[in-house]
């Protein structure tokens, strides 16, 4: 394990110590657990108000990322993949952004989760940035994929924060769904 | 147990702290 992050004299804490985490596939290639696994490149790890925009300002914008990149911000200790402890009765939201939307939807979906906004105790996992050709995909991971009041609690608070188009077609998949196709989206 | 809930504008604020760096 990691050692605590420590929050300095006049830092603000938040709830949760977080994990920024990037990946990028090479197109074209097969995703397989183990290839997924090997991209995942741990950025910062952070526990306060001013750490997370410390590390974020430095941080490329979706709108800048080439595609196939992914952004991940987990809850420390919670590895962003299906197989983890926390994630493997879970599932996620999946929000697919025109391309344009993204930098501003992904960040108002960060404030939202360190902020604590969703309400859901203990359930969110993590939330993803996924950069693709044609499209940006936000997705937000919970414990429980069965529980469907929370899985409803994040649903409208995503469409609130992201404060997205009534159009905007949500998904719900759950991570064994996603395991079984292979696919994440 | 008690929770540390931010507001958005709070956060948003946040970002030009000196010690945010």
């Amino acid at each position: 394990p990691l050692p605590q992050v420590e929050v300095k004299p006049g830092e603000h804490p938040l709830q949760y110590t977080y994990s920024l985490w990037f990946s990028r596939r090479a197109p074209g290639k097969q995703a397989t657990t183990q290839n997924y696994d090997q991209n995942l490149q741990l950025l910062a790890r952070f526990a306060s108000v001013e750490q997370f925009w410390g590390y974020y300002s430095r941080c490329l914008r979706p709108v800048d990322l080439p595609s196939h990149s992914d952004i991940h911000i987990f809850k420390d200790g919670i590895k962003p993949m299906w197989e983890d402890s926390a994630n493997k009765n879970g599932g996620k939201w999946i929000v697919r952004l025109r391309k344009g939307l993204a930098s501003r939807c992904w960040e108002n979906m960060i404030l939202a989760m360190l902020g604590e906004q969703f309400m859901v105790g203990d359930e969110i996992c993590g939330a993803v940035i996924s950069v693709r050709f044609q499209e940006d995909i936000i997705s937000v991971w919970n414990r429980t994929a069965q529980d469907s009041i929370t899985t409803g609690k994040i649903r409208d608070t995503l469409k609130r924060v992201l404060n997205l188009p009534p159009t905007t077609v949500m998904e719900y998949k759950t991570h064994n769904d996603s395991l079984k196709d292979h696919s994440s989206f | 147990g008690t929770r540390i809930i931010y507001e958005r504008t709070f956060l948003l604020q946040m970002r030009n702290s000196p010690l945010a760096k």
